[in-house]
């Protein structure tokens, strides 16, 4: 069972000057980020359970938090997986998908089995120190995802290709 | 020896080969085109112990020591990456600073994916650490930024609309808000900022824009926190990892809203993301 309530009452909470403005001591800073996070876990369950309403899958939904320094545990170990797109605006989207991933090549479709260009680039020097022991993936597999307004789109990636070498920079 | 080019169907970037900076920016669609130097620079930041005032730097108060910025490093080591889908120059310009500038097919807006920290400050000095974007735009001493995420003011330098301003604070004074975006512009040019989080931001140089991205300090500003801002996490002890965006925009200063609008729209409601192990039928 789902619920948005203590997100809400999470932010609720941040709503202090010293939150907005990151004047709190530490251990505040602390606990303001442990109230939030366990507000999004339970609105995982309820996102879970709205798309799973919507798509009619009750497939297990997995949520990558930690995608800006390229750790994802299921897209790094998996030969094939899929990934829903759910668009917040009153615009239809496009938008960058990078995803942290072993193989060097995928073969990416959209929910009707249409090819989308894809492309795998190797991890950042960066983000590699950023992560440090969290994380395993050698490439990011990027492509572009397109999702209607107030709505979601699907799109299946399965690894056609293990271990060449990546490609080398061009400076 | 040859400069780095990544282009779409809307923008070109151009990157100086011998510094690896950034060093022009062109809108392909209006034809203008800007030179375009950015870096990362640092504030030493007041311990207090000044001739003027005794306010140290800290959680409340941004005050750094002297307008002398430092750079963080005159040249940045560049790789590139050109693919049907995204090209990017990654910047490396040292062991706490790096980036990764991006041009994705499609987009209308160069991303500027910074990485800051953990801040060094084993030299017992306190880091503001900002970066600048340097133009040939003619700002004047104006520059804009958006007080509440809607509002965009415009702002000048030393200057308060309201009341006869005496300047105490020449970089601190001089800094406003940024909650969504910030841009310089002139007749004919227009360089919009969106950020990806709420900053500070100045236009201190003619010309030139910075954002604040990552402090790390030393002593408490005597404001009621009661601890210096020096954060670091389980992962990092010995001080935090920030990463951010900003998107850049360069238009016509009457259509650079028709781009920078929906840009920070996008930033602030984006899309959710999930995952499903296998094939989702």
């Amino acid at each position: 069972k789902g619920d948005s309530q203590t997100l809400r009452k999470a932010m609720a909470v941040a709503q202090h000057h010293d939150a907005v403005s990151g004047t709190e001591k530490q251990h505040v800073a602390n606990d303001y980020a442990r109230r939030l996070a366990n507000g999004w876990q339970h609105c995982q369950v309820l996102v879970s359970n709205s798309l799973a309403s919507l798509s009619g899958s009750a497939a297990k939904r997995i949520y990558c938090d930690h995608l800006n320094i390229s750790v994802c545990p299921l897209t790094e170990s998996s030969r094939q997986f899929s990934v829903s797109v759910y668009n917040p605006l009153a615009q239809p989207l496009t938008w960058p998908v990078r995803l942290p991933v072993n193989g060097t090549a995928y073969r990416v479709t959209d929910a009707e089995g249409k090819p989308v260009d894809s492309q795998v680039l190797p991890v950042s020097r960066a983000t590699q120190e950023v992560r440090r022991n969290r994380g395993f993936a050698l490439n990011e597999l990027v492509f572009q995802v397109r999702a209607p307004p107030l709505g979601y789109s699907t799109y299946a990636a399965s690894l056609i290709q293990d271990r060449p070498p990546p490609p080398p920079p061009r400076h | 020896g040859a400069p780095i080019v990544i282009q779409n169907k809307y923008l070109q970037a151009t990157f100086d080969p011998d510094t690896g900076l950034l060093s022009s920016l062109s809108n392909l669609e209006t034809k203008q085109t800007i030179k375009l130097t950015q870096n990362f620079y640092w504030y030493n930041a007041s311990d207090g112990i000044n001739k003027d005032s005794h306010q140290p730097s800290g959680a409340y108060i941004f005050r750094p020591n002297s307008s002398t910025l430092s750079t963080v490093s005159r040249t940045a080591k560049a790789e590139n990456f050109q693919t049907s889908v995204v090209q990017e120059v990654r910047q490396w310009f040292a062991p706490w600073v790096s980036q990764v500038v991006r041009l994705y097919a499609d987009s209308k807006a160069l991303e500027l994916e910074w990485t800051v920290g953990p801040v060094p400050v084993s030299d017992g000095q306190g880091k503001e650490v900002i970066t600048r974007l340097d133009t040939s735009i003619k700002t004047a001493e104006f520059f804009y930024t958006d007080s509440n995420g809607r509002e965009v003011l415009q702002r000048k330098k030393d200057f308060r609309p309201t009341w006869q301003l005496k300047q105490t604070e020449p970089i601190a004074g001089n800094y406003y808000p940024i909650n969504s975006r910030a841009f310089i512009k002139d007749d004919k040019d227009q360089l919009t900022v969106v950020t990806d989080r709420s900053q500070g931001g100045s236009s201190i140089q003619n010309g030139s824009l910075e954002i604040m991205l990552h402090r790390r300090l030393l002593y408490d500003d005597y404001r009621g926190v009661g601890e210096p801002l020096d954060e670091a996490s389980e992962i990092f002890p010995e001080g935090l990892v920030v990463r951010g965006r900003l998107l850049l925009s360069l238009e016509r200063p009457a259509s650079a809203a028709d781009t920078h609008r929906p840009l920070a729209q996008e930033v602030v409601f984006q899309p959710l993301l999930t995952f499903t192990d296998g094939d989702l039928k």
